[in-house]
């Protein structure tokens, strides 16, 4: 399933999940940059930068590698839907959109 | 008064129609008072845009464009195998093409500036979406989308978590503050009885949702019907009926020119422009201002099948063409004197659990709301604009339900249409329905949900699990709004459009744009490579040196005797091609005196490698430098002295 990465969401072939991070008070952009690494790379993911304009929220990407989908996806929704400062978190999928 | 040397803007019928007067989008009396959208920027969010193309170019603007399925900079569309990748392009003439250029057409807004998104020429998820609906959103002011969920009369889509999101960051931090305007497409389903509310762009209260009409000012036979469509303006109808002629892509089958450009996709991007036309003159416009504008300036026409109602507030609204037909000289003259409405005041009912059976037809299912004054008191809200309604509903053929809700004035809204191809068996989960038909009408009353079972089973089969009413408008009483009701009547004769005249205007914040820095693959490709090709060269040189130094170690051992030179061919020597690093002194003492050299002067000025052994030791502390002057014949060195040493 082609799925995004990279700072315009989008990456050839891997899974990706969106992820909104609770900015705890005054906790500044720094700080929050470098949780959304550390939780990605708990999460067997990479962190490919904040979502467009929406403050935290986090694109993290398959890192490239033999690793099986079924086990990436496992890895990633434990540790994603355990972490006390994910408010939020979906893993992307392609979306049907027609010209009109 | 206004002559244009574009070549088919005499068949742009929806700018000025000669065939049918008034079947226009009046809009050349605003073009005769300077008004052609200057200083605003639309952005197409679609397939991309050809900017190349002369209709385009002047206008063209590559700070608030972006490609987000190649991730550069350049929305350039690429050719498929379909011819397909035309359709921004078409919409981005429709806006702003270049006129009296002696190419093709002319734009609504052909003073504004036009950007181009690509986003639909790949895979598209929730959060490629996010980023397109806020890119450059400091620079860009209107975003035109013609495109939505499949219109296929059984799906049931619209933006997911992110794509909500950024709508919403949209109308709050863009366009310095003022809130992005979003310009959608109602869809083209109306073959497959579709209705725009089951589209979360359309119903959106973040979006402006546009539908069309034919030349005649018909419902053409791909519209939607549906209750929170704000208003229509023209696009193709029939094979009868003149379609919209505008720029085209020049690639493949594409010459430029088209004037095939139909369906709903061709009415937003009018709406666009005409929206540019607005902030032209009232930059300030917030998003709420430009719907109101559009609300009050609309234009209901003779149309027995559209079935218009007018509501409380006296505004008249149809399903088919919503509060009626765009006038860019009705949207200029009021966005020309429109001080803010109030800001947006918003009340959610708890969420009321019913389980109860939807029975069949002719029967139906009612549950009430009653909205208290007390309830209104925390938010101050008086009036309505957008009234949504969310619903979970289990039912084994999703389209066999029909949904209405009555507003406390008894304004009727058919939220939800039976469609006949929607077999759907999750029936509706969260699902949210708006209408925007209870516009300016009090807030305060009962609101009444009716739900119907139009299918042909036997036995009831639904279930109204739960549903919310969300009210959203502000403090303007019904009287503010008949005043200004009004004051914009007063204005459309035009005497406000005058430069002289000007309303105070905000400037907006200033509001950064947090784009990180993000390297395109194409750059960091090329960073790769100069990288390479750096280390490569690096490595060489330090490996030409080293093996120079050990040659020369080589031959400092040689002080003590004879050294043998490699014997160097003769034929090599003549012809210079023996490569060889040799150091620039012959380290004799520069006191000593040195008995010129006999020989060719070139010999010495060619440099070290053509001069003999033995001329050349190295004496550490010589200058180069000396060692070099000391070559050279005297005569040379008059005054070249200071030159070359």
């Amino acid at each position: 399933v082609a799925t995004p990465g990279g700072p315009s969401g989008h990456s050839p072939g891997g899974l990706s999940w969106a992820v909104h991070l609770d900015s705890g008070a005054g906790e500044g952009l720094k700080m929050l940059e470098q949780q959304a690494d550390a939780l990605a790379q708990a999460a067997g993911l990479v962190n490919t930068g904040r979502i467009g304009e929406l403050q935290g929220h986090y694109l993290f990407v398959q890192p490239a590698g033999p690793k099986p989908v079924e086990v990436i996806r496992r890895q990633a929704e434990a540790v994603l839907g355990m972490h006390k400062a994910v408010r939020w978190h979906s893993e992307q999928r392609l979306l049907k959109r027609a010209k009109r | 008064s206004l002559h244009f040397n574009d070549p088919k803007y005499p068949q742009q019928w929806h700018l000025n129609n000669r065939r049918s007067p008034g079947r226009d989008i009046n809009v050349t009396g605003v073009w005769e008072r300077n008004v052609t959208g200057q200083g605003v920027t639309v952005v197409v969010v679609d397939d991309g845009v050809e900017h190349t193309i002369q209709d385009i170019a002047p206008n063209y603007s590559p700070e608030g464009s972006y490609d987000l399925n190649s991730n550069d900079p350049d929305p350039m569309p690429h050719p498929d195998e379909e011819n397909g990748n035309h359709h921004g392009t078409r919409c981005a003439g429709e806006i702003a093409a270049v006129p009296n250029n002696s190419f093709c057409a002319v734009g609504v807004a052909y003073g504004s500036r036009i950007a181009g998104i690509r986003v639909l020429d790949g895979p598209l998820t929730d959060s490629m979406e996010a980023v397109a609906f806020n890119k450059h959103y400091q620079i860009n002011d209107i975003y035109s989308c013609s495109w939505g969920p499949d219109d296929d009369g059984k799906t049931v889509d619209g933006p997911h978590q992110l794509g909500k999101a950024a709508l919403q960051h949209g109308v709050i931090a863009g366009r310095k503050g003022f809130g992005s305007i979003f310009v959608v497409a109602s869809g083209n389903g109306g073959q497959h009885n579709d209705n725009c509310n089951y589209d979360g762009y359309a119903n959106s209260i973040y979006t402006v949702t546009i539908g069309a009409v034919d030349e005649e000012g018909r419902m053409p036979f791909y519209a939607e019907e549906c209750a929170s469509m704000l208003a229509v303006t023209f696009s193709g109808g029939d094979k009868m009926l003149r379609s919209i002629v505008t720029t085209d892509w020049d690639l493949q089958k594409g010459t430029g020119c088209t004037e095939g450009h139909t369906g709903t996709s061709a009415a937003a991007p009018l709406a666009a422009g005409m929206i540019a036309l607005m902030l032209q003159v009232r930059p300030c416009l917030t998003w709420r201002d430009v719907q109101h504008i559009i609300v009050f300036t609309a234009t209901q026409y003779e149309d027995r099948r559209a079935d218009w109602v007018t509501n409380e507030a006296g505004f008249s609204h149809s399903h088919q063409h919503g509060f009626g037909l765009l006038n860019a000289w009705r949207l200029v003259n009021a966005a020309k004197i429109w001080t803010s409405v109030p800001y947006l005041a918003s009340y959610a009912s708890p969420m009321l659990r019913e389980n109860k059976a939807i029975p069949l037809s002719p029967h139906s299912l009612e549950v009430l709301w009653n909205v208290s004054r007390t309830d209104l008191e925390m938010s101050g809200l008086k009036t309505l604009e957008h009234v949504a309604v969310t619903v979970s509903i289990t039912h084994p053929r999703r389209g066999s339900l029909e949904l209405k809700l009555f507003c406390p004035s008894g304004m009727m809204s058919l939220i939800g249409t039976p469609r006949t191809m929607d077999s759907d068996p999750n029936g509706f989960n969260a699902w949210t329905f708006s209408t925007v038909r209870c516009w300016g009408e009090r807030a305060r009353g009962t609101y009444r949900l009716v739900v119907r079972d139009v299918g042909d089973e036997v036995a009831p089969a639904g279930l109204l699990q739960q549903w919310q009413l969300t009210l959203y408008g502000s403090t303007w009483s019904p009287v503010d709004i008949r005043d200004r009701q009004r004051l914009l009547e007063s204005a459309m004769s035009g005497k406000y459009l005058r430069d002289d005249f000007t309303l105070p205007c905000p400037p907006g914040l200033k509001i950064p744009e947090e784009d990180g820095y993000t390297i395109t693959p194409n750059t960091l490709k090329t960073l790769v490579l100069v990288g390479c090709f750096t280390v490569f060269w690096t490595v060489y040189y330090m490996l030409e040196v080293y093996l120079s130094q050990r040659s020369v170690a080589s031959r400092l051992a040689c002080r003590s005797g004879p050294c043998h030179w490699r014997q160097r061919s003769r034929k090599s020597r003549e012809e210079g091609t023996e490569l060889e690093s040799v150091p620039l002194c012959n380290g004799k003492d520069p006191d000593s005196v040195e008995t010129e050299r006999e020989g060719p002067l070139t010999s010495s000025l060619l440099g070290p490698d053509l001069l003999g052994p033995g001329d050349w030791d190295l004496s550490p502390g010589r200058s180069a430098q000396n060692c070099l002057c000391q070559h050279l014949p005297p005569d040379l060195l008059q005054g070249k002295e200071e030159q070359i040493c």
